[in-house]
């Protein structure tokens, strides 16, 4: 699965997601994709986040829409991204998954449980994509 | 001595620190602050970045945000990231390939989304066209499959490559495991399967007593072959980097 997050020069933020799911799936499962909140959510008050992994346990928890709102409430991405992954892991302990968050300065981070991430970075500061490593 | 003292509290708390950095299921801050435009995806899907890159660092008439992720996020489905994204990846049990996608606007707040869509390849444009031309959110299966078609998108199409088919097969051949199922008959196997109405915590015995007494001695024969009841680590889900959301 794909999420991304773009912040352009206006400051304006969009996200969006893009996957074909899990693999041998009952017909008719969804992930947590196309569920906002879950997988990608965007505010141009407060920045965006995206997350990949087990849909089926993650869509329970809106990581998502928790780090826009942590953030709002004046939490670092880091920090907001962390919580997001520990509320679920506290439920899960055996869940798989990762978020990232990006405020409406740039600032970014990563979090994740359960696998290592990687998520993709480009900024106007950049020569090209930098990839960032998350390990659990 | 105080040196001393100063030194050992300082490599405890630089020793301390790092193990809540690792404890704290990798929560990683990076700086980056005030350079736009950016850019972020999951995983190392460089392509898709810079597809979205080009758009939205455009100079002079610059893509917006939106148009910047469907850029994006399209180009992970024509190239189909790690066999995650876009056609031909991720057979479901009938071995087919649907797509789920999302594109959210900040500024309004608006949403448009597609769920198991069948027979799409452009997960995501099908996404913004709901959020373009209705005041939905979310739009499912064939239905959005019609809607996408009527707004002038490519399809119907098979969403298969010989890749996902060869994928399903062997799955086939190794009794259909693993798989999402619980509390079912028979686990170990490929369907039909049938419910067993079980109050959750129940031990395998009582699963046999209510297969008896519901199915009479039928299932009888069918103990002797122990994977009847017992899928392939029930709970060990297979999400990796290759098979997620």
């Amino acid at each position: 699965t794909i999420s991304m997050a773009v912040i352009d020069k206006m400051g304006h933020v969009s996200v969006g997601t893009s996957t074909n799911g899990a693999t041998f799936k009952v017909p008719g499962r969804v992930g947590d994709a196309p569920i906002p909140g879950s997988s990608a959510y965007a505010d141009d008050e407060v920045g965006a986040c995206g997350a990949t992994g087990d849909g089926d346990i993650m869509m329970r928890f809106l990581p998502c829409y928790q780090v826009i709102e942590s953030m709002r409430q004046g939490m670092e991405p880091r920090n907001a991204a962390m919580d997001a992954i520990l509320r679920i892991a506290r439920k899960y302990p055996d869940f798989v998954g990762a978020v990232f968050a990006i405020n409406k300065k740039g600032v970014h981070a990563g979090a994740c449980h359960g696998w290592t991430f990687q998520y993709s970075l480009r900024n106007s500061s950049m020569q090209d994509v930098e990839v960032i490593t998350v390990a659990p | 001595r105080r040196s001393y003292a100063r030194l050992l509290l300082g490599l405890l708390l630089l020793r301390f620190g790092g193990c809540l950095e690792a404890a704290d299921h990798g929560g990683r801050a990076e700086e980056g602050g005030g350079v736009f435009p950016v850019v972020v995806s999951t995983w190392p899907f460089r392509e898709a970045v810079r597809a979205a890159w080009e758009v939205v660092s455009a100079s002079g008439a610059a893509g917006s945000a939106v148009d910047a992720v469907v850029a994006g996020c399209s180009a992970c489905e024509v190239l189909r990231c790690d066999g995650t994204v876009g056609p031909g990846g991720s057979p479901d049990e009938n071995g087919e390939t649907t797509l789920d996608a999302l594109i959210m606007d900040g500024t309004t707040m608006e949403i448009g989304a597609v769920a198991a869509m069948r027979y799409i390849k452009d997960g995501i444009k099908a996404a913004k066209l709901v959020m373009d031309h209705t005041e939905h959110t979310l739009l499912v299966g064939e239905k959005a499959t019609s809607f996408a078609i009527s707004m002038g998108l490519a399809g119907p199409a098979d969403l298969s490559s010989p890749e996902s088919i060869e994928k399903w097969t062997i799955w086939r051949q190794n009794h259909c495991q693993p798989n999402f199922w619980k509390n079912v008959v028979p686990a170990g196997n490929c369907g039909p399967y049938h419910p067993i109405d079980v109050p959750s915590g129940e031990s395998k015995a009582s699963v046999k007593h209510v297969l008896k007494r519901t199915q009479g001695e039928i299932c009888q024969g069918l103990f002797e072959h122990d994977n009847f009841l017992e899928p392939v680590n029930p709970h060990l889900k297979s999400i990796n980097r290759h098979n997620h959301d």
